[in-house]
């Protein structure tokens, strides 16, 4: 099942 | 001193009511430039950014910098009380004020009603959203084909996949009662432009999300006939409505569903 990603990690990856 | 002044009140309740079933409060950062707010869901899986330029009001004066800290529900109990051709006045002190005042005059020039809201302060943290992402796949649609795909397929399940490919796009749910598949191709020879839809592709992208975001996101579709809908491998999705030609957007982003 996918999992629910946190937008703050994606952002911070960026 | 703040003050701006736009000919329809309405566009301002249309933006309000596109964020406020989805973040409960937020700063509106005024600056030369026009009104910011940038906010995100409880959750800190989606995220609105909102700008309203400053070119889009009638009048538009920022001496200084300010941050109008507002309870969304209050400000939206505050605008449904403007006609529905009504133009509004926002003003406040610079910061450091604890209320804002919002003026609601008919066209005609007959009925003014003045509200003060009471601000708050918001401690927020403003995300730095990279500018220059490259997105493989791009939907351009009507925006209430947009809202009546997740509308639809909200009532069969929660998480939606949407895959764009050379077939076109499609959005793919599944829930308990069973699956559903929307497939949707580029439309380009309709007769007005909003009614077009133009998918982009640069690389088949297939990605999942969760339907209860992009539900919120569809209460923007007021605000612009067509939505722009922008996809890549592991990155957060946009979905955008712009306001007239110049007066701002609605941006939202949202992170996705991953398989680990």
């Amino acid at each position: 099942t996918p999992v629910q990603n946190d937008l703050e990690e994606f952002f911070a990856m960026c | 001193m703040f003050e701006a002044r736009m000919a329809q009140a309405s566009t301002l309740k249309k933006v309000l009511e596109a964020v406020k079933d989805m973040v409960s409060e937020g700063n509106f950062d005024c600056s030369e430039e026009g009104i910011c707010l940038q906010a995100m869901d409880v959750a800190h899986v989606s995220l609105v950014n909102v700008l309203l330029r400053a070119q889009g009001f009638e009048m538009f004066r920022c001496d200084r910098n300010l941050a109008l800290g507002i309870q969304l529900a209050n400000l939206s109990k505050v605008l449904n009380c403007a006609g529905k051709d009504d133009a509004v006045t926002v003003k406040a002190e610079d910061e450091g004020a604890d209320t804002a005042e919002f003026m609601f005059e008919s066209s005609k020039g007959d009925r003014i009603t003045t509200f003060e809201l009471t601000l708050m302060d918001i401690d927020s943290e403003h995300l730095g959203v990279p500018e220059d992402t490259t997105y493989t796949a791009v939907i351009k649609m009507p925006s209430t084909e947009f809202r009546r795909i997740i509308s639809d397929l909200s009532t069969i399940g929660d998480t939606v996949t949407i895959e764009v490919s050379k077939d076109g796009a499609s959005f793919q749910v599944s829930g308990d009662i069973g699956k559903g598949n929307l497939c949707i191709q580029s439309n380009t020879a309709a007769d007005k432009p909003s009614e077009r839809v133009e998918i982009t592709m640069e690389e088949p992208t297939k990605q999942t999300y969760a339907m209860r975001y992009l539900s919120f996101f569809t209460k923007a579709a007021p605000l612009s006939d067509t939505v722009t809908i922008s996809l890549s491998p592991d990155v957060p999705l946009v979905v955008e409505f712009n306001i007239g030609e110049e007066v701002g957007y609605v941006k939202y982003y949202l992170a996705p569903k991953i398989t680990e």
